[in-house]
C-alpha cells in the first residue's frame, strides 16, 4: 500500500481545509523556508498518534491554526490519512483535536487509541518506533549515537 | 525477547551493509555493527562503524560531515528494511551533502521507490528533487498572519513532453 | 564586572536588531533579547525572540529550520561586533537555508567583509561562493590513505575578464 | 588586520607542509564532502590555542597526519598562522605538537602559553570565548539555546 492523501484541518499553517497531496511513489516537498513543510511532517506525526512532546509544541492545543500569535481560528484542528491498499481499497485514519485530548477515528468510526493503533500496525507503521519518519535535523545526530542509545533503537523496532 | 532483538540485528547488520555500498556506489565502502556484548547484545551497546569510499577504518567521530550523513542514512534505511513501513518521509536529509552525494542518494531513493516502498522527501535542492516523480509546491500566503497553501505538479507530464522534445529535435 | 556585563549586553540587544533587519531586508523584522532578570541580568537567563519578516512575534520553537538559522546568524554577528575579532570564519552556516535567503546572508557577508573584518566561510552552494573574493578549492588526494591538496583562485581575476568580457561585447 | 596565511605540517589530512591561502577580505573554501574543509577550521582553532577536546579528538597525538588509521607520519604537527596588521608589519602564531603538549612560538621564538594568549588578546582573538570561529552544525544549535546557557556566552565575552 501506499500514502494517497493528506487532509489536513486548521493543523499549525494550515488554515481550514486543506487537501496535500496525491503523493506518488517518488514524491518531493518544496517551498521556501517557513513556508510550512515540516508542519506536513508534524501532522503526519500527529495523525500517526504520536505524542505532544515531539511535535515542537507543549501543549496540543497549540497545534491549531494561529495559536501560535494567540489567536487560535477554532476550538479543535484535525488531520486524515487516506491510505490505499494494493487492492484498491482505501483505509482513513483521522485524528481530531478535543480540548486537551485527541479523537481518533478509523475508517469514519470513533474508535479507541489502542484500536487505532492496533489499525496502524496492521499496514505496517508502529508509530512508537518511529520508522518511518525522519525529522529535520535528525540525521547527523543519528549516527553520532552512544552505543547504548543505538541498543535503545534496535529494542523499538525488533 | 531476546530472539527478536537478535533476528532485528542479524537483518540489520547484513542489510546496512549492501545499501551503503550502494548508497556510495563503490564496492570497497563497509558499514558494520558490533555489540559490545555478542553472547547478549541487548545488554550493552551497539557500535557502528563505516569505511568510506578512498578511506580507511577509522572511527566514527573522525568523519566528515557530509560522511556522517551518508552513513546515517545507511543505518536508517537498514532498520527501515526490517520492518517496511508502506511510506518513509525525510526531511532535509540533504543539508550537509555535496553534489556528487546528492546525487547518489536522490538515484537511490528514485530506485528503492520505484521497487521497494513509497518515498516522500522535502528538500531544498533542485539537484536532489528534479528526481522526484511529482512536486508538492508549498507557498506562505500573507495575511494578518502566514499560512500555507499548495501546489502539485506531475513531473511525469513534464518528462514526457521533454521527452518528446528531444525526439523531435532527431 | 557586572558594568562589563552590562555594557556588553547593551551593545548586543541593540546591534542584533540593526543586523537582523539588515539579513531579512525588512525593517519590520525585529530581534530583540531581554533578560529574566532585568536588574541583575548575569544572574538569570537572557531569552531571545525574533519576528521573521512577514510573521508575528512567537515563541523561537515555533520558527522553522531556516528561520532558527537566520536568527543565530544575527546573534553571532550582534556578539562579534562587542569585540570584532580581525576576521570571522563560519562552517557551512548556509545548511538549512533556501536560496533567497542563501543570497541575502551571502550579500550581507560580502558587505562586512568590505566595511568591517575580514569573512572567511566554507560552504557547498555555488549561489553563496559565487560572491566571495577569493575561492580556496580543497582536493583529496588518494594514496594508502586520503590527503588533502589546495588550490587558490582569485576570483577577482575572472570578474576582471568577465566585465572585459562584457564591454567588448557592447 | 587580517589572516594573511596558514602554513599547516602533518596536521589532519593535511601531508608535509603545505600553504593554505592567501585569504582576501571575502574568501570561501570549497571541496567535496570529507576532503578536509573543517580540518582547516579545526587548524585555526588548534592554533589559537583550544584545548584538543573541541578539535574532534580524544589525544592531541590524534591531529598529527595519519594518527586516526594508527599509521602517525611524523611524531609532529604543527600550524603557522601569518597575520598581517594594517600597517603592513606581518606577526607569525604558531603551535607545535610536542609529545602530549604543545609549544607556542611567537614571531618564530618559543613563549610560554599566557604570553601567547596574551600576543593573541592584543589582536583581537579571545580564544577562550571562540568570538570567531563557528563550527559546522553549531547555528542552529546557538538559536535554541536555554536562556541560562546565553547567559554564560554573555559571560565569556564581556
Ligand atoms: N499553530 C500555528 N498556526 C499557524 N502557523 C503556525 C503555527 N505553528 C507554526 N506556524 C508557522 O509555521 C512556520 C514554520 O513552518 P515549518 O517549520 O513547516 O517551515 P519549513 O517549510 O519546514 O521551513 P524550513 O525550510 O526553514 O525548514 C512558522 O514560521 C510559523 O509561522
Ligand atoms: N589525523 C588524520 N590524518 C589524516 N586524515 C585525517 C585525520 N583526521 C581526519 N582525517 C581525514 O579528514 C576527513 C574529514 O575531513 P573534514 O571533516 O575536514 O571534511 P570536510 O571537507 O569538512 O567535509 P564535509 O563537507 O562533509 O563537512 C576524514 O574523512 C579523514 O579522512
Ligand atoms: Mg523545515
Ligand atoms: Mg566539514
Amino acid at each position: 500500500g501506499y500514502l494517497k492523501l493528506l487532509l489536513v484541518e486548521n493543523f499549525k499553517s494550515w488554515r481550514g481545509q486543506q487537501c496535500i497531496g496525491p503523493f506518488k511513489k517518488f514524491t518531493c516537498v518544496i517551498g521556501p523556508n517557513g513556508s510550512g513543510k515540516s508542519n506536513i511532517m508534524d501532522a503526519l506525526s500527529f495523525v500517526m498518534g504520536e505524542k505532544t512532546s515531539n511535535l515542537r509544541v507543549r501543549h496540543i492545543q497549540e497545534l491549531i491554526h494561529g495559536a501560535h500569535v494567540g489567536k487560535p481560528v477554532s476550538s479543535t484542528g484535525s488531520v486524515k490519512m487516506v491510505y490505499c491498499e494494493e487492492s484498491g481499497e482505501e483505509k482513513t485514519f483521522s485524528r481530531i483535536i478535543r480540548g486537551n485530548g485527541s479523537e481518533f477515528l478509523f475508517n469514519g468510526t470513533a474508535v479507541s487509541r489502542s484500536a487505532y493503533t492496533k489499525e496502524l500496525k496492521e499496514i505496517g507503521i508502529i508509530a512508537r518506533a518511529r520508522n518511518c519518519l525522519v525529522f529535520q535535523g535528525e540525521v547527523e545526530s543519528i549516527a553520532m549515537k552512544k552505543p547504548k542509545e543505538r541498543t535503545q533503537l534496535f529494542e523499538q523496532i525488533s | 525477547r531476546y530472539d527478536q532483538f537478535s533476528q532485528c540485528f542479524e537483518h540489520v547488520s547484513v542489510a546496512i551493509d549492501q545499501i551503503y555500498k550502494k548508497f556510495c556506489r563503490n564496492n570497497g565502502a563497509q558499514a558494520f555493527l558490533s555489540p559490545e556484548n555478542p553472547e547478549e547484545p541487548y545488554l550493552e551497546g551497539i557500535s557502528y562503524n563505516c569505511v568510506a569510499p578512498g578511506k580507511r577504518f577509522m572511527p566514527m567521530d573522525n568523519l566528515s560531515g557530509g560522511e556522517k550523513s551518508i552513513a546515517a542514512l545507511a543505518l536508517l534505511f537498514a532498520m527501515h528494511s526490517f520492518r517496511p513501513a508502506p511510506f518513509f518521509v525525510l526531511d532535509e536529509v540533504d543539508a550537509a551533502l555535496d553534489n556528487t552525494n546528492i546525487s547518489k542518494v536522490s538515484s537511490f531513493i528514485k530506485q528503492q521507490s520505484h521497487e521497494k516502498f513509497q518515498i516522500i522527501v522535502i528538500s531544498l535542492k533542485e539537484e536532489f528533487y528534479s528526481k522526484a516523480d511529482a512536486l508538492i509546491g508549498v507557498c506562505p500566503q500573507e495575511d494578518d498572519f502566514m499560512f500555507s497553501r499548495v501546489l502539485t505538479l506531475d513531473l511525469a507530464l513534464y518528462l514526457d513532453s521533454n521527452e518528446n522534445e528531444r525526439q523531435m529535435k532527431h
